[in-house]
């Protein structure tokens, strides 16, 4: 049976996009099968894993809806092993749509039970918000990983965050766990990175992967070219923290 | 009369806080008088307006809600000349709360025409989604100012948001100009920067502002101490950028 993992940070820009599409990469070039799905309506997870506008057909708005079972959305993406549940800015119009709709914060964790797909993982990517897209994405998710962008503003928003968490757990998913923190876009260059690193492991402790996501421009490069890093540039320094980091996640997850 | 400006960009983490908060200072700071609106539930204005969590009373809820009119928010900040209606967390609230209320998009246009205060110029910082906040900020406004960021998923989401303002500027407010977009976070060490920027002024030619807001670790460390830029160290790379954008932005509005 595969886990779900819902990549959610309401602080906008912090590297949710860039940490589904590399840490999703990084499990399938260790032989694990993943799905990623693209909650986002701005589609940047589709647009970083080499899918045009116009080669997005079948997406996560129609999963939601219930035009279609989540199993006819999945497509295969160029790298083996990992799949992907497309998003376009119609999905936009799902968070209006869902007010009205039955079982509205769940329709994502039904559809996901009921492919009853073969995946070890389930990625799901999420919009810089706490509305209905991501309440979806936390109430179909078995544990939630948060990217934490290492500067002020991104350690401001930290604690609202983690209480939104804890009510997602009281009121809609008992089982939600909090996978952990990611520290994204360190830059050794700059005591910030250092301070903010030092805040976050002061309150979480052990919460924080060991694991830290340099500042690298290769990283910003890749999705110009459809790509994740790993495959834009396989030995830079930020495509390597991100192997490092699935090691750790499944270390973590105790997953041979 | 004032001119009412929304900084919005659905785009997460792209610069919205942190050009409206140095904006509005570098204009007080020649003698404007300017309102700044947080209209983002995480708050980053009134953080980096120096504003404790603990001193945020009446806030931007109050206006939308109805609890109290927009001059009964208004706070003084430390800068001569700039004032502030804060944002809490509250403001998630608005978003389902506003969906029932009557006039829900114009709710903000309301409160401003209404409060007809004597500032020169009114700023309203956008949550990073095109949600009913950001709906009530480009109802309110006479223009709307877009921060872009020069990495490639930035660039993507720029055809999406110029479709959102002409939707807006047809269905709720005709009087909505495109100001311009200001290029932030400029690297000069990296072709991205380089290429985001050519490609920008090929599409929009000069809707993009000649001002360009470099990367400058002195932005980022502001915030931490509660003040803009321009206060925390007025002759960083930063600061001198949005001194000089703030010439740019007058002469465009062909102000004295
Ligand atoms: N480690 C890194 N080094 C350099 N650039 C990075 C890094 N991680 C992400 N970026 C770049 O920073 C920008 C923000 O990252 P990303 O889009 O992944 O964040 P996000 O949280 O998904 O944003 P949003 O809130 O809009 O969904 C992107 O342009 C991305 O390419
Ligand atoms: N020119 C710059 N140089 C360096 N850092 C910057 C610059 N502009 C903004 N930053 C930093 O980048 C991060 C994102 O900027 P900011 O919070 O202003 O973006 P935003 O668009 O308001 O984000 P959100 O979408 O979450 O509202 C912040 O930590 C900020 O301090
Ligand atoms: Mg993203
Ligand atoms: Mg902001």
């Amino acid at each position: 049976h595969h886990r779900v993992y819902a990549i959610a940070n309401q602080k906008g820009g912090v590297g949710k996009t860039t940490t589904t599409i590399n840490l999703a990469t990084a499990l399938a070039a260790v032989g694990k099968r993943v799905l990623v799905i693209d909650l986002d309506p701005q589609g940047n997870a589709s647009t970083g894993l080499g899918f045009d506008q116009s080669d997005r057909t079948v997406t996560a708005y129609d999963v939601l809806s219930g035009a279609v079972p989540l199993r006819q959305a999945i497509r295969h993406t160029r790298i083996p092993g990992l799949d992907l549940v497309t998003s376009t800015v119609d999905l936009l119009g799902a968070e209006i749509e869902l007010i009205d709709m039955d079982r509205r914060s769940y329709r994502m964790r039904d559809a996901v039970e009921a492919a009853d797909t073969d995946h070890d993982f389930i990625i799901i990517d999420c919009p810089p918000a706490l509305g209905l897209l991501t309440l979806n994405a936390l109430a179909a998710a078995d544990a939630v990983l948060i990217p934490l962008q290492c500067e002020f503003f991104a350690l401001e928003g930290l604690s609202q965050l983690l209480r939104t968490v804890d009510r997602i757990k009281r009121t809609f998913n008992p089982d939600l766990e909090l996978t952990g923190v990611v520290l994204t876009m360190f830059d050794k260059r700059n005591n910030l990175s250092e301070q903010v690193a030092a805040d976050a492991r002061g309150h979480l402790g052990d919460k924080v992967y060991d694991t830290v996501i340099p500042r690298n421009v290769k990283i910003s490069e890749a999705p110009s070219h459809g790509k994740p890093a790993l495959l834009y540039d396989y030995n830079c320094a930020g495509s390597r923290a991100y192997i490092a980091l699935a090691k750790e996640f499944l270390r973590r997850e105790r997953v041979p």
